[in-house]
């Protein structure tokens, strides 16, 4: 464990709890992608599904936990809870376009060809990629609230904290995965563009809104 | 054991 993971957890665990927070206190999820809440509640069930096989820490298995626990809760208070409040109309992504390239490039490009592997394999892939309908749905209605670019901030940083992470055990413990940078880099590129607008607009004070 | 050290992360 180094810093820049335990912050990068740590700002993983912040955005989830600002997420469900938000929808939580509004008693809505406007502006939220449902699809994109899926996918990351997939993401978690095949990448924690080790839960059942190993036992690593403490820490490690409670954030498991936690973590899956949210994604769920999460999924529940937008499809049925606060269901009415869904803005189904502006989360029009295709998901199939996502799930199914991720799906097979887990099944060519992995470690070890077993179905464990391939589930966790999968699931770092897709997380990569899993924001792209939350992203979508701000660009198509041109704005989002505040604490959802928190909310976006926070789960961005954390990938990014996790590069850094990677270089630091590179360099100490001589550990790499190629299959998690490379997957790392896609994710935290994909929201350069977002943490250029957080900065200059969201820092602020100004809510972030597109030019139409 | 690579691989189980990876799994530490998550």
């Amino acid at each position: 464990m180094n810093i820049f993971r335990l912050t990068g957890d740590l700002s993983h665990l912040a955005a989830i709890i600002i997420l469900l927070l938000k929808i939580w206190k509004s008693r809505s999820c406007a502006g939220i992608s449902g699809k994109s809440q899926i996918l990351f509640a997939i993401v978690f069930t095949a990448r924690y599904l080790d839960l059942l096989t190993s036992f690593i820490s403490v820490y490690n298995t409670s954030m498991k936990v936690i973590y899956i626990g949210c994604a769920y809760a999460t999924v529940y208070l937008i499809y049925a809870k606060f269901r009415a409040t869904y803005d189904g109309n502006h989360d029009s992504f295709r998901v199939e376009f996502l799930v199914v390239p991720v799906g097979g490039l887990a099944v060519l490009i992995n470690h070890t060809f077993s179905p464990l592997e391939i589930l966790w394999t999968f699931s770092i892939y897709l997380e990569s990629v899993a924001i792209l309908p939350q992203l979508f749905m701000i660009s198509k209605t041109g704005e989002a609230e505040t604490i959802t670019t928190h909310y976006l901030f926070c789960l961005g940083m954390y990938r990014t904290l996790y590069l850094f992470n990677w270089v630091w055990r590179f360099y100490f413990e001589g550990f790499f995965d190629m299959i998690a940078i490379v997957a790392g880099l896609v994710q935290t590129v994909l929201y350069c563009d977002f943490f250029y607008l957080y900065v200059t607009k969201v820092l602020k004070g100004k809510k972030l809104s597109l030019p139409a | 054991e690579e691989e189980a050290k990876l799994k530490d992360e998550l």
